[in-house]
C-alpha cells in the first residue's frame, strides 16, 4: 500500500513544488516506484518535469470533475525510471467553483487514486498555496502531510491554521492522517534573520517533534534545473541542493521502518 | 477619486505583499493619503505593519460577509502618517465558500469601499496567490492591476491566464480596469537564470509595454524589516530595496499625469 504524502503550506513560494519534484526524483533514484500528482492549477510541477500542460489532453482536472475518469490513463511517464506524473492544467482553477455543490466533493481525489495506488510505493501530491477544496482533497487522499517552511518571520503565522485544518480532516474523513515532517527550505545561512527564525522554530513546541534534521539551503542550481525541466537531483546530483534532497529522501524512507 | 491598485499574481512568493507594503509606505512618505487593504487570509500585510490579526476585532472579513459593515470603522491607523490599513484575518479563508451563493458576491469589496475611497488618494489591495473569488473582488474594485513578477522560468507560465482574467473582469463588470504595470522583483543579478529570464521578459510582447523601468533586487533588509513589522522604506530608507521602492513610487505617481 503506497504512502501518500501531501506537500502543503498555504504560504506561497516556500518550496512546495521544489520539494515534491526533488524528493520524488530522489525516492525513484533509490529504487522505489513514485507517482507525482500536480494539484496546482499553476502546473509548476508538470513544467518542472519538462512537460507543458498545454500539450496534454487529459489532466488531474478530468480526474476531479469526472468520477468515471480512469487515473491509469491520465498518468504520463517521465524520462526518469520509476517516476510517473499526474499532470495539471490551468483549468483546475475552475474545479473549486465547479465542485461546490457536488456530494462527496472532498473525496474525489481519494476515490480516483484508489485504482492506481497499488502500482506505486510513494505518491507525492504538490498542493497550491491555499487551504481550500483542492487542498482538502489532497489531505483526504493522503496518509501524511509534509510541510515546507521558509525561515522567515511571516512563516510561523499560518502554521496554527494549517495544523488545525489537518486535525479537522483527520476527524471528519481520514483517521490515519498525520504531519510526518516539517522541512526548512531556501535557508540562507549568511543572514541573521534566517538563523534567528530557525532558532525560534527549533524551540516551538508544535514544530520541534516534526522538524527534519536536514534543511535545504538556497542554491542557484534549483532555478537553473527548473529552467531545463529537470529535477535538480538529476541535473547536478553532487550539488548541495541535490545532496540535501537525497538526505531528506533517506529520512523519509527511514520513517517507513519506524513506529 | 482614489486610484485603486490591485497587486496580484497567482504565483506564490513573488513579492506581492512586499510591494504593497513598501509602495504604499513610499507613496505616503511622498505626501499622499494611502489605504492598504489586506485581502489575503495569511494577513502578511497586516503583520508587516506590526499588527497581529488576532488583536483586531473586525477585519476585511466582516466587510465581505456583512453588506452593512462600515469600512470606515474597520480602518486602523498605522504609526506612519497618511498610511492606513484595512487588516485581514485567517477567517477570510472561509469567505470564498461562504459567498458562493450570494448574489453580487464579486462586487462586495467594491461596494464596501465606496464609502471610504474619497478619503484617500491611493488604495492598494494585497491579493492572495490565486485567481479566485477574492481576487475577482479586488479587480472589480480596482482602477488598475500591478503584477509583481520574479525573473524565474515558472514565472511566465501563469501570465497568460492572469491577463485573460483581467480582460474578463473588464468586460463583465469594470470597464476602466487595466494592467498599469509589471514589476520585476527579487532580482538576483549574480545568476545567469535571472538575467536570461529578464531578457526574455523584455522581449515578450505582452509584457514589454507594461514593464516598470525600475526592478527590485534581492536585499536582506526586506526580511529584516518584516521581522520588525516595519516597511523597509521606513526601516532603512537608504538601502537599495528602499531606493527601488521609492523609484517605483515615482514611476507610479508620474502615470497620474499621463493619458
Ligand atoms: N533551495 C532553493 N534554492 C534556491 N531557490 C529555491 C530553492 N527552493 C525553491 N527555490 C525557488 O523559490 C521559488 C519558489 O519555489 P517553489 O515554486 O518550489 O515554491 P512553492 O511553494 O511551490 O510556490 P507556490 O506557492 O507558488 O506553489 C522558485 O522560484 C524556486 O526556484
Ligand atoms: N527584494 C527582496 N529581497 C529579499 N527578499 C524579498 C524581497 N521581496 C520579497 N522578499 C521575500 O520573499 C518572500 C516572498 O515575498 P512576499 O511574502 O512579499 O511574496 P507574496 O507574493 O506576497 O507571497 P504570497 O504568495 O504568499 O502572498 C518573503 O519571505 C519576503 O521577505
Ligand atoms: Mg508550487
Ligand atoms: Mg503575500
Amino acid at each position: 500500500m503506497a504512502r501518500v504524502i501531501a506537500i502543503m503550506n498555504q504560504k506561497g513560494g516556500v518550496g512546495k513544488t521544489t520539494t515534491a519534484l526533488n524528493l520524488g526524483a530522489a525516492i525513484a533514484a533509490r529504487g522505489k516506484r513514485v507517482l507525482l500528482v500536480d494539484l496546482d492549477p499553476q502546473a509548476n510541477l508538470t513544467l518542472g518535469l519538462g512537460r507543458r500542460a498545454a500539450d496534454l489532453s487529459e489532466t488531474v482536472y478530468e480526474l476531479l470533475t469526472n468520477p468515471k475518469a480512469d487515473a491509469r490513463k491520465l498518468v504520463v511517464q517521465t524520462q526518469w525510471e520509476r517516476l510517473s506524473l499526474l499532470p495539471s492544467h490551468i483549468d483546475l482553477s475552475g474545479a473549486e467553483i465547479e465542485l461546490i455543490s457536488v456530494i462527496g466533493r472532498e473525496m474525489r481525489l481519494c476515490k480516483s487514486l484508489e485504482g492506481v495506488r497499488n502500482d506505486y510505493d510513494y505518491v507525492l501530491i504538490d498542493c497550491l498555496p491555499s487551504l481550500s477544496l483542492l487542498t482538502v482533497n489532497a489531505m483526504a487522499a493522503a496518509t501524511e502531510v509534509l510541510v515546507p517552511l521558509q525561515a522567515h518571520p511571516f512563516a510561523l503565522e499560518g502554521l496554527g491554521k494549517l495544523f488545525e485544518v489537518v486535525a479537522m480532516v483527520r476527524e471528519a474523513m481520514n483517521p490515519v492522517l498525520k504531519v510526518s515532517g516539517v522541512l526548512v527550505t531556501m535557508f540562507d545561512s549568511r543572514t541573521n534573520v534566517s538563523r534567528v527564525t530557525l532558532e525560534a522554530m527549533r524551540k516551538d513546541e508544535r514544530l520541534r517533534p516534526h522538524l527534519f534534521s536536514i534543511l535545504v539551503k538556497q542554491n542557484i542550481k534549483v532555478a537553473e534545473s527548473q529552467k531545463e525541466g529537470v529535477p535538480v537531483v538529476n541535473f547536478d546530483p553532487s550539488c548541495p541542493a541535490s545532496k540535501a534532497h537525497f538526505a531528506l529522501c533517506d529520512e523519509v524512507l527511514e520513517m517507513e521502518t519506524g513506529c
